[in-house]
């Protein structure tokens, strides 16, 4: 079994990105991580963001930092990034 | 694609009409691993600056250069031992597909002499914009990279996107990286194809699950490469595989890799297992391995050509040294011959093209339906040319397995090759409907395939589909299935999605009205119906359907049904159009008796006004 502290990457999708013209992704998605983590310096958990035509990002996550984020009202859903094939 | 694109009538240069201007002004996205730049198939010459709408960036890495051709190219592989940080191709793959669906004509282009001709893309005149997500090893091709990809080309302002990439089962779609990516990719209006997968002929073998994506099976073309075995006897054997050397009919003793180890049991020695043959036993002979999957093996113990069996005979590869893979009988015909022969020889000829095959036949590896998230959805949706495509490589990857040679360009198969062949085929359509969804033209490519031969197909539709795509009758469908992103919202809805992940994912604040819940994924505005239904009773199933007319103004289509096994009654059954983009809805009823388990029972609709004819499948399956 992994220990807690065993960290993937998650893909984090949070949908469409809001319409509103304020909305700032990368720094709603640090903050998220930020409140996850408990951690001020995200750097080494943040993997990319999506930004540009729909909203999410990809990060080291616990297992139980990911339970919080798929919990949360803005993230439609939280899973292991995986490794396809070329067919 | 030296001659998949003339065997489906889409012939190179004048031999087809084009819309040069718009053609010149469409963006094909790749998302594959990268392309070799310097290939003549992206050669920028003759192109204009890119199109007014690109918005997309050449950020290839070191050395890597863009041109009008391939006006874009993004990397999301991580750093790989050994390998520059850069969109650059390093396993041939994604510049094969990117010249089949978009590439350059460029002449007098074969493997080593095989398959001759001028290999090109669907869309000549169109731009690529590369975005490599996969290298060799380790990751491969990890999925936070793809919808990084995702991101970025519906942003670039592609018009369409092809991914040969997939996983081995289906997901649920909001945890399936490409069907996310995909669904913001049709919500602005662009088409995603994908290919169906390689896990055939198993059924629901195929990943690529969800409506809004064009999923792509795999098929043959009339031509084929044969590779003879001529025995010390005389007697010749048809084997197939992609030979380029040449033993120039000299013959060389023949050894069984059973009797041709002194480490592994006879059981292993058989199939040639890594590290059992012995090679004061193979050097300079011939070697007959049952299997070919280590055809390597013989040739790093110092054989001279080896000589395979395989059940699969549609399909030939290519490898390091001479190979010819049979038919477990013509195998057999060998064995025969050399246990009857006291110094029994042979030889293995360079492969002939041949252009009798039969075609277009899907391919066995090509992956199955029904479709295990969504029942009511058939998958795949085409077929296109898949195996033994001629098309651009990278130098910087070998054509097979411990091959020292470098190419420009090779013969791979998979529906990784027939899924751009559809992408080509769709942008072609495009050019001159620039304004049609995605679901339009991917409706009319659907209901123009060729049919394909249920009689000799394990699993009919769930094999291939609507059928063949057809790029010359796909460009005046007549009519039309619309799906659009709200059709797709209330399918969503259908499927239970509500609250805040439809909302999230619509990016619309709306929850689901009452009439969107209880709709049915079978009717989806899909250019097939299929139905599930139980293996205990009689069924009666009905479809809901909206056609648009987008052939004459003044059009009347008269309803037929092709197919005796299932009772269909369609109402109405004539639909009269007054103008262009006039819609018109219609039910389809279904109703047969039970059918066995994992039987499926498959007929054909027809609207036809004596010009056009729009026919899509009606599948009716148990479980």
């Amino acid at each position: 079994t992994k220990d807690d502290q065993d960290k993937q990457v998650y893909i984090v999708y949070m949908g469409a990105l809001p319409a509103r013209v304020d909305y700032m992704p990368t720094s709603h998605h640090t903050s998220l991580l930020q409140d996850v983590t408990g951690e001020s310096a995200i750097e080494n958990r943040l993997v990319r963001s999506y930004k540009r035509s729909f909203n999410g990002f990809a990060a080291r996550l616990t297992e139980s930092e990911r339970e919080i984020l798929a919990s949360m009202e803005e993230v439609v859903s939280v899973f292991p990034s995986k490794k396809l094939k070329l067919q | 694609t030296t001659t998949s694109w003339d065997f489906m009538g889409l012939k190179q240069g004048k031999g087809s009409k084009r819309n040069l201007s718009i053609e010149s002004d469409t963006i094909i996205g790749v998302i594959d691993s990268g392309v070799y730049p310097e290939s003549d198939s992206f050669s920028g010459k003759g192109f204009g600056p890119p199109p007014k709408k690109w918005k997309g960036v050449c950020k290839g890495g070191k050395n890597f250069s863009c041109n009008n051709k391939l006006i874009g190219a993004r990397y999301y592989t991580p750093k790989t031992e050994g390998l520059p940080e850069s969109a650059r191709d390093n396993m041939g793959h994604g510049s094969h597909t990117a010249s089949t669906a978009a590439g350059n004509a460029v002449k007098d282009v074969s493997f080593y002499g095989l398959g001759n001709g001028t290999v090109r893309g669907g869309v000549p005149a169109a731009r690529i914009a590369v975005y490599k997500v996969c290298d060799p090893g380790d990751p491969g091709c990890t999925t936070d990279g793809i919808l990084s990809a995702f991101d970025d080309a519906i942003a670039d302002k592609v018009d369409l996107i092809t991914i040969s990439i997939g996983g081995d089962d289906s997901s649920l779609f909001e945890v399936d990286t490409i069907a996310i990516g995909a669904f913001h990719a049709m919500a602005k209006g662009i088409l995603t194809v994908n290919s169906a997968g390689n896990s055939g002929p198993q059924p629901s073998t195929l990943s690529s699950v969800a409506p809004w994506i064009f999923t792509v099976a795999a098929s043959n073309t009339n031509r084929g490469f044969v590779t003879k075995v001529v025995l010390g006897n005389g007697k010749t054997i048809d084997g197939r595989s992609i030979n380029s050397f040449d033993l120039n009919g000299t013959k060389y003793p023949l050894v069984y890799g059973k009797s041709a180890s002194s480490s592994c049991s006879a059981a292993s020695a058989r199939f040639c297992a890594p590290g059992c043959l012995d090679s004061r036993l193979v050097k300079g002979k011939i070697v007959l391995c049952d299997s070919a999957n280590n055809p390597d093996e013989a040739q790093a113990m110092g054989a001279v050509a080896s000589i395979t069996k395989s059940s699969i005979a549609d399909v030939g590869s290519i490898f390091s040294f001479p190979v010819s893979v049979l038919l477990e009988a013509d195998y057999n015909t060998v064995i025969s011959y050399m246990n009857s022969t006291k110094n029994p020889k042979a030889t293995v000829l360079k492969s002939e093209t041949t252009f009798k095959q039969t075609a277009p036949v899907i391919a066995s590896y090509s992956s199955r339906g029904p479709n295990t998230i969504i029942p009511d959805i058939l998958k795949p949706d085409i077929t296109a040319p898949g195996s033994e495509i001629l098309a651009a490589y990278s130098p910087y990857a070998p054509p097979s397995k411990s091959d020292t040679r470098h190419v420009k360009y090779s013969v791979l198969t998979g529906t990784s090759m027939s899924c751009p062949h559809v992408a080509g085929v769709a942008a072609y359509i495009k050019t001159f409907h620039p304004h049609w969804s995605p679901s339009m033209i991917k409706s009319a490519i659907m209901t123009t395939a060729w049919p394909m031969n249920a009689s000799t197909t394990p699993m009919a539709e769930f094999a291939y589909g609507a059928g063949h795509v057809d790029p010359i009758t796909a460009i005046h469908p007549g009519l039309v299935y619309e799906a659009n992103k709200s059709d797709h919202i209330t399918f969503l809805c259908g499927l239970n999605y509500s609250g805040k992940k439809l909302r999230l994912i619509s990016g619309e604040s709306s929850n689901c009205a009452k009439e969107q819940a209880k709709s049915l994924p079978r009717n989806l505005n899909y250019p097939s119906m299929t139905a599930q239904v139980s293996t205990t009773k009689p069924f009666k199933v009905t479809f809901r359907r909206t056609v648009t007319n987008v052939g004459m103004a003044n059009a009347t289509y008269k309803a037929k049904v092709v197919g005796s096994k299932l009772k269909v009654k369609v109402v109405p059954n004539v639909l009269s159009f007054k103008s262009l983009y006039e819609k018109k809805s219609f039910t389809v009823t279904v109703s047969g008796r039970s059918l066995h388990a994992e039987s499926l029972v498959s007929a054909h609709l027809i609207w036809s006004d004596g010009f056009h004819s729009v026919r899509i499948p009606i599948v009716v399956y148990a479980s």
